[in-house]
């Protein structure tokens, strides 16, 4: 990470797969801003592109497809 | 495990103001078997958070996304981290500036300062005063910044969580002002009989102070933040000296040094800006000459040496009382062979003799990227990673300075930038998995 946080760890063993197709951002139920905040719904979509890149992303779920 | 969202969480409502000096920027990142969330106080906390949680995907040669288990609590050490582009010198391409502000972004960098007009050229397409870009600029179709342009830049830099200082620079670096407002410059002598040559903007002349009033007062409406930068740096005396009105308005005040004068315009200027309900930075020689300064005023350090080592200039404006912005050791335009990232990295912002009062008035930095050397075309990669030497500094612990360390993460992170499409020079020796592809 750049700039280096203030505080950060990591668990090297323990790791997440993170599907490009499903995954997405969502406000918590109890977050003060919710959908239709430009700064955050405009940031969702940035960030997913930054992520996995351009896409189109195949479905995990599409037939004869191996994750 | 697979995970398909991440939670976000705002404490404090708000979406649609601006970033201000004081925007709260801290966020917690929990990435653990029971939940994957991001809490910020701010939406510009969550922004910097979502930056954070991108740079820790991973992505195998199969294609396959993956992010270990973390805990992150972050937050900035100073609440300024700026970048200087020059609009001047060279025009840059509004593409360019909006590029900048994305990379600007994924180094946690928070103000865009656009030293916008300067001596060569006056791209600022104002709407009061329209002549100044129309005789000013390089070419008043094609070089300029419309207001369009302008609340594009601003717009665009608000959803990234970026302040937009602007910055108009007087009395000094003021030439192409003086193509649209005549009689704004001091005609220069030779002799008795004027050169044909101008200086600085003429302080002596009522009007002067009604032009920047009603330019000002445009301005303050258009760039919303509180600040703006009024300049005030290298201010050459010598037209001055030799203009006979000048000296017999010295004469009838009293003023025995062109200091004294340039602080009197210095003045009027302030309490311009000041009746905008604004505050304003100014480069240090205004600090330096004496000019009394509101208490909010922010004193920007760019000379590195001399008059002063800047440490010392440091630590005698937080004497003062004043807040202090760094820019000297950061010059970014000026380049050398090899990694001279390293010399941006090592400074120390707090690394002057004072009290802890003292530190605590010192309030970030600013990177900078003058323009006589500097277009569209060697931009990025004269600035990244470069940059994010200065970045890191101003938002991480002081104790985070390990060269040997940085550098290894900075390498990625530059790859990292090469994947985002952004054209990023190396470090050294090296290849990325993800080579620059336009």
């Amino acid at each position: 990470v750049w700039p280096w946080p203030q505080n950060i760890s990591v668990s090297p063993n323990r790791t997440f797969a993170l599907q490009p197709s499903l995954f997405h951002f969502q406000y918590s139920a109890s977050s003060a801003v919710q959908p239709g905040c430009s700064v955050l719904d405009q940031a969702f979509v940035r960030y997913l592109r930054i992520i996995f890149g351009p896409g189109p992303w195949l479905s995990p779920d599409r037939p004869g497809l191996k994750q | 495990t697979v995970k398909n969202s991440l939670e976000v969480f705002v404490a404090v409502p708000g979406c649609d103001q601006f970033p201000e000096m004081n925007s709260v920027e801290n966020y917690t990142l929990t990435l653990n078997d029971d939940h994957f969330i991001l809490k910020a106080d701010t939406v510009w906390g969550a922004l910097r958070g979502l930056e954070t949680f991108s740079q820790l995907i991973w992505r195998s040669a199969e294609g396959m996304f993956s992010v270990k288990w973390t805990e992150i609590v972050d937050f900035p050490r100073f609440p300024h981290r700026g970048l200087l582009l020059d609009t001047s010198r060279h025009y840059l391409p509004l593409q360019a500036i909006l590029e900048t502000l994305d990379v600007m972004a994924y180094n946690k960098f928070n103000v865009f300062h656009w030293h916008i007009v300067d001596d060569p050229s006056f791209p600022y397409d104002s709407v009061t005063f329209p002549e100044l870009s129309r005789k000013g600029s390089y070419n008043p179709v094609t070089h300029i910044y419309t207001m369009g342009d302008v609340k594009t830049v601003i717009e665009y830099a608000r959803l990234r969580g970026i302040r937009v200082l602007a910055e108009f620079d007087t009395p000094g670096h003021t030439l192409s002002w003086g193509k649209g407002i005549p009689g704004l410059l001091t005609p220069c002598y030779s002799g008795t009989t004027p050169s044909g040559s101008y200086g600085p903007v003429n302080p002596i002349l009522n009007r002067t102070y009604e032009f920047m009033a009603s330019f000002f007062q445009e301005i303050s409406s258009v760039f919303p933040d509180f600040y703006l930068h009024l300049g005030g740096d290298e201010v050459d005396f010598s037209c001055w000296q030799s203009n006979p009105d000048i000296q017999a308005f010295m004469k009838e005040k009293g003023f025995e040094s062109y200091e004294k004068l340039e602080s009197f315009y210095i003045q009027k200027l302030l309490n311009i800006v000041s009746s905008y309900k604004k505050g304003y930075l100014v480069w240090q020689e205004v600090f330096d000459n004496g000019v009394k300064l509101s208490p909010d005023t922010v004193v920007h350090v760019w000379r590195e040496t001399k008059p002063l080592p800047y440490t010392m200039e440091m630590q005698n404006i937080t004497k003062a009382g004043y807040r202090v912005l760094l820019s000297a050791p950061w010059y970014l335009n000026h380049i050398s062979y090899g990694q001279d990232w390293q010399q941006a990295y090592q400074v120390e912002p707090l690394d002057f003799e004072g009290s802890p009062a003292q530190k605590s008035l010192v309030i970030g930095g600013e990177a900078c990227m003058w323009g006589e050397y500097v277009d569209v075309t060697n931009l990025t990669p004269r600035l990244w990673p470069r940059a994010g030497a200065v970045a890191e500094r101003l938002w991480s612990s002081q104790s985070v300075r390990d060269v040997d360390l940085a550098y290894e993460r900075l390498a990625y992170f530059r790859c990292e930038l090469l994947r985002r499409g952004v054209q990023a020079q190396p470090l050294y020796v090296g290849y990325c998995e993800h080579e620059y592809f336009q």
